[in-house]
């Protein structure tokens, strides 16, 4: 389960908070996974205040709309990126980026079919650089897209370019990996699936022994 | 049974927070360091084992704009229908009430009994109405939460509500449950040429793949 409290001293307008709320939701909670299950209680509740006396924000499009939803995205998207960054087992943060998309929207569902694919997962945590694991979850996120636009790398390394696989330094790749496990850190996994402008992001971790055994003994 | 603040808010680490770039610097205190918003978070005897704090509350001075996304697990647990009943029912709020320990989902209409009751003995401690009460629950599915524990801790968690950093810690650590860190950060930036904050904390590490709305 995530659970969140949302707080700041803006000054909004119900309806145009509500969906602030829920459009940073999107691009934050709702793009983390750690273990595919989607929980009873996962809940945000976010207050505004108002008094720090700032303008009555009463349009979604207005300037100080746009401000407000910006700083509200990226609270949303550091509470969200240290759920996944602390999840069940893990050994480090999964961050796959996506462009090249009709939409955000579409690019959104590849990414985090990717971050929660638990083979992709399983080879990050075998220091595996397994480009076909990626291809494979970015191919069954149900977003149509040319395979031969199909673009991956790991890091700096670039493993797969229009749709073909290139020659990589294995060793290199999977140091990339050793690295983000040994200090907790990030692996960049970087895709691109076409010529649009749509692009976006989806956060996971990898899929270690220790996730099963936690749940293992975690019951009901 | 109550632990102090300041010790809640030491029990575990700070998860480091990964904040995009933009036009804004972060600050101290997550939930607390927009104005108007207190927080206090203790141990109230709820968790099964260890004496982790797990019970949190964070309240607004006034009547605060609320907004809400909720699990869309058809198996909703009982404060998450309690809440989207509030928030159809009123725009604003004035306090969330966090329990860690018990998920309270899955336990019928007794669970949803349980909620009532808890919101009503907040909400008349802090005079204020019930659906002005939101809450938020966390831990085993299937469970009831420890009723008697929890009211018998509001009045020291109320009394403990503070506006200060260690506030905001220790509500993050007492929603916890099997997180290794707490989660919690704020920023400062401007809006239309004001200075405004945006703090927030948040809690999960497993049963994670929320689908919101």
């Amino acid at each position: 389960t995530m659970l969140g409290v949302v707080t700041t001293d803006a000054l909004v307008a119900s309806d145009v908070w509500r969906k602030m709320v829920q459009i940073a939701v999107n691009r934050s909670f709702n793009q983390i996974t750690v273990d595919g299950d989607t929980s009873t209680n996962d809940t945000v509740i976010a207050l505004a205040s108002g008094l720090s006396g700032s303008t009555r924000i009463s349009s979604l499009i207005s300037h100080e709309a746009i401000q407000l939803q910006a700083c509200l995205d990226a609270v949303m998207q550091g509470l969200a990126k240290s759920i996944a960054w602390d999840g069940e087992g893990a050994t480090c943060l999964i961050e796959v980026s996506v462009n090249g998309a009709e939409n955000e929207a579409d690019a959104a569902k590849v990414a985090r079919s990717v971050a929660s694919s638990s083979l992709a997962k399983a080879a990050v945590y075998g220091r595996d650089p397994n480009w076909g694991r990626i291809a494979c979850a970015a191919g069954y996120a149900g977003i149509p897209f040319q395979p031969n636009k199909l673009r991956i790398s790991l890091g700096e390394i670039l493993l797969m370019e229009g749709g073909q696989p290139l020659p990589f330094d294995r060793a290199a790749a999977s140091n990339y990996l050793k690295k983000a496990g040994e200090t907790h850190g990030t692996v960049g996994i970087h895709i691109s699936i076409g010529d649009g402008a749509g692009r976006g992001q989806a956060w996971g971790c990898d899929l270690s022994y220790d996730y099963v055994k936690i749940n293992a003994e975690y019951t009901t | 049974m109550s632990s102090s603040v300041s010790e809640a808010s030491n029990y575990i680490t700070a998860a480091p927070i990964f904040l995009p770039d933009g036009p804004w610097k972060q600050i101290p205190g997550g939930v607390t360091a927009a104005k108007g918003f207190k927080a206090a978070g203790l141990y109230g005897g709820l968790r099964a084992k260890g004496e982790k704090p797990d019970l949190a509350l964070v309240a607004c001075d006034v009547d605060a704009i609320s907004a809400g996304a909720f699990t869309t697990n058809v198996v909703a647990a009982a404060p998450v229908v309690y809440c989207k009943n509030a928030l159809d029912m009123s725009k604003t709020a004035r306090a969330v009430l966090i329990n860690a320990g018990q998920a309270n989902a899955a336990t019928g209409d007794a669970g949803y009994q349980d909620v009532i009751e808890c919101a009503n003995a907040l909400a008349k401690l802090l005079q204020m109405r019930p659906e002005e009460v939101l809450i938020e629950s966390t831990g085993v599915i299937g469970h009831r939460i420890k009723k008697d524990a929890l009211l018998n801790s509001l009045p020291k968690l109320v009394s403990s509500l503070s506006s200060s950093t260690e506030g905001a810690d220790s509500a993050a650590v007492a929603i916890t449950t099997t997180d290794l860190v707490s989660k919690s950060v704020a920023i400062e930036s401007e809006v239309g040429g004001t200075n405004i904050r945006v703090g927030g904390m948040a809690k999960g590490s497993g049963m994670i793949h929320p689908n919101m709305a």
